[in-house]
């Protein structure tokens, strides 16, 4: 039940979106942060044949299943987080990149992020001044149960509340800024360790922008789950 | 690793050159097609790709290491410099060939802060903004023989700012004009960055595929009776390049990896 098939026409020189109708997993291994049980992967593989020309393409992705939530929560003002169901205290910690000369790698990332999971970390809030994290730092998230608190690219000091006050409005080119929020939604968005997109730190993006996020990274209707026993919170 | 285009080929490692645009006499036409350049030749010198401009001349020793001591000082920031200064070309050879009805895309998955791309000759700008991908349909643009030229002219950002002499959290905050990272004006715990960030600062990869391609797959789980049901919902964009209709099985497989490399199906 874990292998679909489905034959489609695509016209000449035309871009398509298509959609599975979606597979059922009865009782499936959830992912888990650290310190909460197991981080399991399923390895999720899409691929594409032409008839007369074979296998055009092919795609994977380690893919985890589970739920977070999360809400401002009336008794403490703090936000909570709930995955799968289950409240987490979050023992988190502020990353704002590898190395200032941008020498990422994947041998790194892992040292850095095993070392968070071993000092008992559960998040890691990777700041608005700093980078949108690549690819390799959420794979290793993923692997480690570290969840990831991810901030598009503006700080209250730059913009709107820094001595001098400058840059009220954000960044010169709005739409620039848009266009690079949902490039950087699609690049990271099928990572099971991403728990929050957040506007930026300490300080609200322009009017503007912040209601095309919210509006461009509510959940799809269509994957609403409402389960008796939490309330699906929005 | 996560994500994998399976048709993908990364760009990195020792074979990038890299030399200051100022100190280079030759076009990015001339430069992809009659002139060039080869590691003995000044001004050329061994780039760090995926990296910045500064990590390259960190690593060939021009410039000292800016953390350590006050080695910083010592290299001179992009305010006092002018941006042309740390405008660099990067340059590249790869091997592509494609059998009938294949394509091939050159793809950046990051470039701070734009960039003019010329292979075999053929110009394309990238447009401004660190946090976007790039990918650039090359497939009529490859060579006949496979041996194929690149050169990439990265420009920095815009709006890199004058640090002032108290340094503070972001410096003038000029940088916050354009859509990049923000530290790199220096920050409380931070100096600041000389090049701002500029390069190639994120995987180089071509892509062969045939006629169809897949693009950005979103894979989203829902939940009902706490958890014992669940269902993964797979959408993804799918491009036609040829010219007639592709008549496709669109397949998605998932297995359970118990450990490495051993899959439950």
């Amino acid at each position: 039940e874990h292998l679909q098939t489905r034959n489609l026409s695509i016209p000449a020189k035309s871009r398509v979106q298509y959609t599975f109708p979606e597979l059922f997993f009865y009782k499936p291994n959830l992912w888990w942060p650290n310190g909460m049980g197991k981080q399991s992967l399923y390895n999720v593989v899409i691929s594409i044949d032409v008839k007369e020309f074979g296998e055009s393409d092919s795609w994977s992705h380690l893919f985890g299943f589970r739920k977070i939530e999360s809400h401002i929560d009336d008794a403490t003002g703090g936000r909570l987080f709930k995955v799968n169901g289950e409240p987490v205290f979050i023992r988190g910690g502020n990353w704002i990149l590898s190395d200032g000369l941008l020498r990422l790698s994947k041998k790194r990332y892992n040292t850095d992020i095993k070392f968070h999971a071993d000092m008992n970390f559960n998040m890691i809030r990777c700041w608005g001044g700093g980078l949108a994290e690549r690819p390799e730092f959420y794979h290793y998230c993923d692997y480690y149960g570290i969840l990831v608190w991810q901030e598009f690219w503006i700080t209250g000091d730059v913009d709107g509340r820094g001595v001098p006050i400058s840059n009220p409005k954000g960044p010169l080119d709005h739409d620039l800024f848009l266009f690079c929020a949902r490039d950087t939604v699609k690049l990271l968005r099928n990572h099971p360790s991403l728990a929050l997109w957040v506007g930026g730190n300490e300080q609200t993006p322009p009017d503007d922008i912040n209601a095309a996020l919210k509006i461009d990274l509510r959940l799809h209707p269509d994957f609403e789950s409402v389960d008796e026993n939490t309330k699906s919170m929005g | 690793m996560a994500e994998e285009h399976h048709r993908k080929t990364t760009l990195d490692g020792g074979s990038w050159l890299a030399a200051r645009s100022t100190e280079v006499k030759f076009t990015g036409t001339q430069l992809t097609t009659t002139h060039p350049p080869t590691s003995s030749t000044s001004p050329w010198i061994q780039a760090v790709v995926p990296g910045t401009v500064l990590a390259t001349l960190v690593k060939n020793k021009v410039v000292p290491d800016p953390f350590y001591g006050l080695q910083n000082e010592a290299i001179i920031d992009i305010a006092d410099s002018g941006r042309e200064f740390y405008t660099f070309w990067f340059f590249t050879t790869f091997h592509c060939n494609l059998s009938t009805n294949q394509y091939c895309d050159l793809n950046f998955r990051g470039i701070n802060y734009s960039a003019d791309v010329y292979l075999n000759g053929h110009k394309t700008v990238l447009p401004k903004g660190m946090f976007r991908r790039h990918s650039i349909d090359v497939t009529d643009i490859l060579h006949p023989d496979g041996n194929n030229l690149l050169a990439v002219l990265v420009h920095p950002p815009d709006h890199p700012g004058t640090i002032p002499p108290e340094g503070g959290q972001g410096g003038d905050h000029e940088i916050g004009k354009d859509v990049t990272t923000q530290y790199v004006e220096g920050w409380d715990w931070m100096t600041p960055i000389r090049d701002r960030n500029t390069g190639i600062w994120d995987e180089v990869s071509i892509s062969v595929t045939g006629p169809v391609k897949i693009i950005d797959p979103h894979l989203v789980s829902s939940f009902f009776d706490n958890y014992e049901r669940a269902y993964l919902h797979t959408t993804t964009e799918l491009e036609n390049r040829s010219s007639w209709t592709a008549e496709c099985s669109l397949t998605v497989q998932v297995t359970m990896e118990l450990e490495d490399s051993i899959c439950l199906v």
